[in-house]
């Protein structure tokens, strides 16, 4: 369980920096 | 949402973005992209952390789609202006209040107040030398007063 919770964690930092750069239109 | 105590520098940030939001919105939306950006540099790891900054984004879109015509929104270097403007002004009130030996509540919240704004400027990229000169002045300046008053003596 520990690699699933570290490969959701870093899914959903990618998933918040592409949310930010689209914010930003920075894509 | 409550805080996570790892995001903690980026609280009086967000709380200058809650006072402003019925004042001036686009000061609320750059304070709360700039505790954005330092929240996914400080922590977007942990699952506390990570359910703060998902939520902030949420707030950020959705101002950023009901402020759509404003344009310090839809173009950043126009609200790079009005972020500066405003810091400026808060700053200077606050200088001009100091200058007269007027000292109070409202004159040492504008100095810090608009040291958290000239943070929030670095969203839009570094800042300029007398931006960084006045927020270490203005910060100093808030803390300074501060002790002064609550030790009962007054500020040179």
């Amino acid at each position: 369980t520990g690699s699933l919770g570290s490969s959701v964690a870093s899914a959903e930092q990618d998933e918040l920096s592409q949310r930010l750069a689209k914010l930003r239109d920075q894509v | 949402m409550a805080l996570p105590s790892q995001l903690k520098a980026i609280q009086h940030h967000l709380r200058t973005a809650q006072e402003h939001d019925k004042r001036d919105p686009v000061v609320s939306y750059y304070c709360r992209l700039y505790a954005m950006q330092t929240g996914m540099k400080l922590d977007s790891k942990t699952p506390e952390c990570r359910k703060f900054l998902v939520k902030l984004m949420d707030q950020l879109e959705m101002m950023k789609k009901e402020l759509s015509d404003n344009e310090s929104i839809s173009q950043e270097v126009v609200g790079n202006a009005h972020i500066e403007n405003y810091a400026l002004k808060m700053f200077l009130y606050a200088d001009n209040e100091d200058r007269g030996g007027r000292f109070h509540k409202n004159m040492i919240k504008s100095f810090y107040t608009s040291s958290l704004l000239y943070d929030v400027l670095s969203v839009f990229g570094e800042l300029s030398e007398e931006n960084i000169q006045h927020r270490k002045y203005a910060r100093w300046k808030a803390t300074y007063i501060h002790n002064c008053m609550k030790n009962g003596e007054t500020p040179k």
